[in-house]
């Protein structure tokens, strides 16, 4: 039996079609360089969040492999079980042939039966994928289906309009000026070194230096929870109800923009990113905090909100990540 | 050169769907923001 807990996956919102099988059985999938293992539910799964999701069956597969594994993976207070299964993964054209993924048979929760996607392919590091097999973009590269060993991510703030995550090259023409390049400080996440968070010349939080974690899979800026309360107060957001901080939509025309430093370049993330615009016209801070995690005390998280505004290219060959206004 | 590219669509996120419903709350309440993270695992690897 294999333990995996994972993060909830409330802010997950950008999306790609993959198939599993043959003949192929296609699934929603966020592409995730906060984790590093494929799953999708099962026909054998009960829970009623697999009844809202593409299921797969192993059974009309010619090429599945059932292995006797058995994994489980828990996120926040539900559990998803499971068993590890092999077979031919197809995405944009690639082939991964005989892919270990996992396969849910319960997702305890009622919190999963509102998420939009149906599983996640994590792209961060092997040593935190199941012991014992391969990552998808290992198995690409190892399998000679990419010629560099580069992903790469353009998030588009649009709908249905032009995100896109690119494999085995880099298209220039996604980002502005040079990618600067930044070593990637620990080979377990996308996980940097970064300098200093300020505002308008002065540091408020990450004095001295901390640990940024470079996830497609988080939404928002996430930081530990005392300095994040000083951030919201800093902006003028306030708690709701429902725990989120509130903020004065007027408040993106006039606040200063919060700049991250990291390996001496600044990347400056205006108002307008920070506050996001929800429904009747209420404002939320981007900012949230980290809470229960194994991180340490100064780590933080660059989320969506953050990948956005810069390009950015995952550099597994060299294990850095290079990152450009996008 | 092999490279690929795979469109991928903004779709509305849980937080989204669960604030709209008026149960963000309870979420929040109970699932702390977390990372993925693997615990430690004996098994044995081969055994598939």
């Amino acid at each position: 039996t294999h333990f995996v807990p994972m993060r909830n996956y409330l802010d997950l919102a950008y999306v790609g079609i993959i198939s599993i099988g043959t003949p192929p059985q296609e699934f929603k999938v966020i592409f995730d360089t906060g984790s590093s293992d494929l799953w999708v539910p099962s026909i054998y799964c009960s829970s009623p969040a697999c009844a809202t999701h593409n299921v797969f069956n192993p059974v009309r597969s010619s090429t599945c492999r059932i292995s006797d594994r058995s994994i489980h993976l828990q996120y926040g207070s539900g559990m998803m079980s499971g068993f590890l299964a092999y077979d031919t993964v197809r995405f944009g054209g690639l082939v991964d042939v005989a892919q270990a993924f996992g396969l849910s048979l319960q997702e305890p929760g009622r919190f999963m039966e509102y998420a939009v996607f149906d599983g996640i392919l994590g792209l961060a590091y092997p040593s935190l994928s199941l012991r014992g097999t391969i990552p998808v973009f290992d198995n690409l590269w190892k399998q000679g289906l990419i010629s560099q060993e580069v992903f790469a991510f353009y998030l588009n703030k649009k709908e249905e309009e032009g995100s896109v995550v690119m494999f085995g090259g880099v298209d220039h023409s996604y980002y502005n000026g040079d990618l600067n390049w930044a070593p990637v400080s620990k080979q377990l996440y996308w996980q940097l070194s970064m300098d200093s968070i300020s505002m308008n010349g002065e540091v408020i939080a990450c004095n001295g230096g901390c640990q940024a974690i470079i996830d497609t899979g988080t939404s928002l800026l996430i930081g530990p929870p005392d300095v994040v309360l000083d951030i919201q107060k800093i902006i003028g957001a306030n708690q709701s109800h429902s725990g989120e901080y509130l903020i004065d939509c007027d408040a993106s025309n006039t606040l200063s923009d919060i700049v991250f430093t990291i390996n001496g370049i600044d990347y400056p993330v205006p108002a307008s990113a920070y506050i996001q615009e929800g429904p009747d016209s209420t404002c939320f801070s981007s900012f949230d905090s980290l809470r229960g995690s194994l991180l340490t005390a100064d780590s933080w998280i660059l989320g969506d909100v953050f990948l956005r505004l810069y390009f950015t290219v995952f550099d597994r060959a060299n294990n850095r990540i290079g990152m450009a206004p996008a | 050169t092999l490279a690929s590219r795979i469109p991928l669509t903004r779709v509305k996120s849980m937080r989204e769907n669960l604030r709209e419903k008026d149960k963000l709350k309870d979420y929040l309440e109970s699932h702390p923001y977390n990372l993925a993270y693997k615990s430690d695992d004996s098994a044995d690897p081969d055994s598939a």
